[in-house]
């Protein structure tokens, strides 16, 4: 399955 | 105000060819240190990054920060008018612009053409990348060997998995016609022409999708290397650096997990 870049870096 | 003077306009046509095939629409970050950018591709699998250093530029003026939207399908048609050798000159107001002016000159300096890019109001979201990453494993290659090993691969399919051992990277794919791999060792001489350096602190097997690893190859003009720096269980961070520390271009990868 592919993650997601968004589960990984935290929103500033 | 501000003012940023390309010798040649190689270097940002470069680095646009190597993130607008993933991205349609990003802030470009003007400030006193240089020009950035931070933006993810619509499926939110892939985080690009770009930074052109001020000391990239034979010109550079930014009195205050600002921030360009721009979408980069039309940056490019306005850079494909620009020579190679012509010299790039942004200019912005930085007291909320609506346009950046492109200006290239060429060498003689006897034809210069003006030009005006609308900007847009882009609304994106930051994220944070941590700075001092350690990683598990670093892998530095020349950027054709990089294209040679992701455009064969990413033929047979798109499911890539990397594993690095001790001076060893094998790269593998599975597809619907079959399989392959591919095994690159360290190379044992230090002035050999096309090093290959591996240096691990564990070993690491992760899979990626081969797609994404195949469009980064659009980067490999920037630089004459690139390095791979992995995790388990983390993004790949891919960067392509600019010669003399002009800036770079690096990609971060989600893996693909086992559900």
């Amino acid at each position: 399955m592919q993650s997601s870049i968004t589960s990984f870096f935290k929103k500033t | 105000m501000f003012e940023a003077k390309l010798t040649e306009s190689t270097t940002i046509k470069r680095v646009l060819d190597a993130i607008k095939d993933l991205i349609q629409q990003a802030n470009f970050d003007c400030s006193a240190d240089g020009l950035s950018l931070q933006a993810m591709d619509t499926p939110h699998v892939c985080l690009t990054t770009m930074t052109l250093r001020s000391q990239a530029f034979e010109v550079y003026r930014c009195d205050r920060p600002l921030s360009m939207g721009i979408n980069l399908s039309s940056i490019s048609k306005i850079l494909k008018c620009a020579a190679s050798k012509d010299s790039v000159k942004i200019v912005a107001d930085d007291e909320g612009a609506d346009c950046a002016e492109f200006i290239f000159e060429n060498e003689s300096a006897d034809r210069i053409a003006h030009f005006e890019l609308k900007l847009m109001d882009i609304d994106s979201e930051h994220l944070s990348i941590p700075e001092d990453s350690d990683y598990q494993a670093i892998i530095s290659m020349p950027s054709a060997e990089y294209r040679r090993i992701f455009s064969d691969l990413s033929i047979i399919g798109d499911t890539i998995t990397i594993e690095i051992n001790k001076n060893t990277a094998c790269f593998s794919v599975e597809g619907d016609i079959g399989n392959g791999s591919l095994n690159l060792a360290q190379t044992d001489s230090a002035d050999e022409k096309n090093p290959v350096t591996i240096n691990v602190k564990e070993p690491v097997k992760m899979t990626f999708p081969g797609k994404y690893l195949n469009t980064f190859t659009k980067a490999v003009p920037i630089s004459e290397f690139v390095t791979l720096c992995l995790t388990d269980g983390n993004p790949l961070a891919i960067e392509f650096s600019l010669p003399d520390e002009a800036g770079f271009v690096r990609y971060f990868l989600a893996p693909k997990i086992d559900q």
